[in-house]
């Protein structure tokens, strides 16, 4: 009967493009990106 | 027999263009599962490329001094205020990088803490007056970039703040 | 024919010290630039054999470097488990793989045309030459292969030569294009070992998605050629619900894959789906579902379940899919195309055209074996749909030349005696003459075009509800409602045709489908009836 395809760690709802964060076919966590740190404003 | 075939009549077929077996492929693929690609062997050591470098004049060193990434150089920064001060630096001007981490963890290990809400790191000035699961209560020291009100001056340094509640969900 | 003597020595002391170079904490390009057009000056890279050899042995030595020398333990000390969990977990160390990676990019970034040697000459000899030292490599190891050296060097050169914008730079459409080239020639059919990595590499967000989005379609042929290579290397494994281990973790991340394509590239699936659906066995039919429940995005699916919902009068009914697969190349291949054509002109009667069709479906005895079934499935797949194609044209261009409103196929009686015709005849010959299984793989063709809102959905559509109504044996019946139920009672998607096809069959009293005895012939089926026809609504 095939498998629950919202199991797979894929957000099939997302406005966004998942290709962006697809990390592998292996694995059901998304891509971690590059963290983005920011300085706070006030500090620059 | 009405619907999907029936199980794989199985048998191997011989070689055809190059192409193996079924059965040699299945043998593959088993020993290559044990060999997947791991998330590090797509991982890249991170380059870091400082994104406002401070000109310096060319008789300056032009590159990092290989000891900035040995964790053991950022534990002697911890012994003195202006060490901190470094910890400091590094931690909100080297980011993305080996050494914000150690300036972090070195930090952490001072009993500094970093409060992901205001950005800011907090040590405590002395016991906290209440604590709980989800808060604590009292008088901290923290790390800030103070302005003065005329703007006459400004810079970092560390301040006191009494009566703050550190909420530990903003505990990084 | 051997090296030259000396050269494998030559190359390994130039690779010493471009290791060297890579090693300085900081270098900048000048340094970068002179090694290179020291290569040049030496002939390396002209893009002749001496070059072949060159880069084949650079390859060698980073890969040879790459793996530490494994923890030696006594054949028999480790159980096979652990043996694996050991290569699992086998050091590896990337600084060669990663630095010879890094001296292509680089030669690719500073090899100047005057020199004889370009980007668009060079990278595809590289990876040709690579492509043959990972075959060879397999060939040679078998079970003891490494995937993962090669896997390493391949997504360095994605992240740095494949992550440029295709669109915006054009010679980038031929870098994608090299290395959709090189991983054809590496597909799982030709390199198993390496299928995985494969996989990965295939769907990285710096290959695939540059593919598909640049001057698209234009790259969408090259990743159709791909996602074929690997349903055909799964298909004869597929066919068995019980899939091992290896399998079933390969097929998880063909879904994967398979839901960024319907998520991000919904028009890739729809326009290709044909050619999928070849080369997806039967059973497999959640898989077959994700390609069939793609729809353009620009569309919007009126719910299948509303009461009364008219069908006929959506627009996108009479509007014809786009369909870039190759449909009427297998019956070419059968030389049955022109016979096909003449029939459906003519429609002799009594022709022997119509009971020998059944023949040329099936497969000579030694290729039954190797396809898991007595029948051509392409073959069927490419006559349903071609003739389903010409019948569609033909009414559409009957209706515009009669200057009627396009004339609406219904899901009422056949209200067009063309439609009943020669197209229908064939149909109709095919499943009173097919045994059990040939009707089913028939069947499972009609039920294939069941997708988004277009005219053949409706036509097809249509054509299985007719057979329905017309058919002269329960059997047939229960082979369509079989067909249309095993594909909705497997979790979703479900194809908006298909569940439409579906409602209009237990709804409408046409099709008297709820006084059929296969309807009740055992309590969990007359549960599993009214729970699918439930949840349609």
């Amino acid at each position: 009967l095939g498998i629950d395809l919202t199991t797979l760690g894929l957000n099939l709802n997302s406005s966004d493009n998942l290709h962006k964060t697809f990390g592998s076919p292996w694995s059901d966590e998304p891509a971690r990106g590059e963290p983005e740190y920011c300085i706070p404003s006030c500090y620059c | 027999d009405l619907g999907a075939i029936g199980d794989n009549l199985g048998g191997s077929a011989g070689n055809s263009g190059g192409m193996h077996d079924q059965i040699y492929n299945m043998q593959m693929l088993e020993a290559a599962f044990y060999k997947l690609p791991q998330p590090k062997d797509s991982e890249r050591v991170k380059s870091y490329v400082p994104r406002h470098p401070a000109v310096t004049p060319p008789s300056y060193p032009q590159t990092q001094a290989p000891i900035i990434d040995n964790p053991a150089f950022w534990e002697r920064l911890g012994f003195d205020p202006i060490g901190t001060d470094t910890l400091f630096f590094a931690f909100y001007y080297q980011q993305n990088t080996y050494q914000q981490y150690l300036a972090a963890r070195e930090l952490k290990r001072q009993s500094w803490r970093y409060h992901k809400k205001y950005n800011t790191w907090f040590q405590r000035h002395e016991e906290p007056k209440v604590t709980n699961d989800e808060y604590e209560k009292g008088t901290y020291v923290y790390f800030d970039f103070h302005i003065a009100d005329d703007g006459s001056q400004h810079g970092w340094c560390q301040r006191i703040k009494t009566e703050f509640t550190f909420e530990y969900n903003y505990l990084e | 024919v051997a090296d030259p003597a000396g050269f494998r020595d030559q190359v390994a002391v130039l690779f010493s010290d471009w290791c060297r170079i890579c090693e300085l904490p900081a270098t900048n390009d000048s340094v970068y630039s002179h090694y290179i057009s020291q290569l040049q000056q030496s002939g390396l890279l002209k893009g002749d054999d001496i070059t072949d050899r060159f880069f084949r042995i650079l390859m060698e030595l980073s890969v040879s470097h790459c793996v530490l020398p494994e923890q030696v333990s006594a054949p028999g000390s480790l159980s096979l488990q652990s043996a694996q969990q050991l290569q699992q977990v086998q050091q590896l160390s990337y600084f060669s793989i990663d630095s010879y990676a890094k001296l292509v990019v680089l030669i690719m970034k500073f090899c100047s045309v005057d020199q004889g040697s370009s980007k668009a000459i060079l990278l595809p000899k590289i990876l040709s030459v690579t492509v043959r030292v990972i075959q060879k490599d397999a060939e040679e190891k078998k079970l003891s292969f490494n995937p993962r050296p090669y896997f390493r060097l391949f997504v360095n050169w994605l992240l740095d030569l494949a992550s440029l914008d295709p669109v915006v730079d054009s010679a980038n459409f031929q870098v994608l294009t090299s290395f959709a080239n090189a991983f054809h020639a590496l597909q799982p059919l030709k390199v198993p070992g390496w299928s995985f990595a494969w996989l990965e590499l295939v769907s990285h967000r710096s290959f695939m998605p540059k593919l598909l989005m640049c001057n698209s379609p234009k790259g969408w042929p090259f990743f159709q050629r791909l996602l074929v290579d690997l349903f055909k290397f799964m298909e004869p494994y597929l066919r068995n619900a019980e899939l091992g281990e290896p399998v079933h973790f390969l097929y998880k991340g063909t879904l994967r894959v398979l839901l960024v394509l319907l998520h991000d590239f919904p028009e890739f699936l729809c326009d290709y789906h044909f050619s999928f659906c070849d080369v997806i066995p039967p059973s497999c039919i959640q898989m077959r579902n994700v390609i069939l429940s793609a729809f353009p995005r620009n569309m919007r699916l009126p719910d299948p379940s509303t009461p009364n919902l008219k069908i006929d009068l959506l627009a996108e009914i009479s509007q014809s899919p786009r369909i870039l697969s190759d449909v009427d190349g297998a019956l070419k291949a059968k030389q049955i195309k022109a016979e096909i054509d003449e029939y459906l002109k003519t429609r002799p009667e009594g022709s022997p055209f119509l009971t020998e069709l059944k023949q040329r479906f099936l497969l000579p005895q030694s290729e039954a074996n190797l396809a898991g079934t007595r029948y051509n499935v392409p073959l069927i797949n490419s006559l349903v749909l071609y003739v389903g194609m010409q019948a569609i044209q033909q009414l559409q261009s009957k209706s515009s030349s009669q200057h009627a409103p396009a004339q609406q196929i219904t899901h009422g009686p056949p209200m067009d005696i063309f439609l009943v015709g020669a197209a229908m005849d064939i149909f109709q010959s095919l499943i009173k003459n097919l045994d059990t299984e040939g009707r089913y793989l028939f069947l499972n063709a009609v039920a294939n075009q069941l997708r988004y809102p277009n005219n053949h959905t409706h036509y097809f559509s249509f054509v299985l509800l007719y057979l329905f109504a017309e058919a002269s044996q329960d059997i047939i019946q229960e082979q369509i409602t079989r067909v249309l139920l095993e594909r909705l009672i497997v979790n979703r998607p479900h194809p908006w045709g298909l569940l439409i096809t579906f409602i209009e069959l237990i709804k409408n009293p046409r099709y008297n489908f709820w006084n059929r005895s296969f309807t009740r012939c055992a309590p969990e089926i007359e549960k599993l009836f009214e729970s699918v026809s439930r949840s349609c609504g």
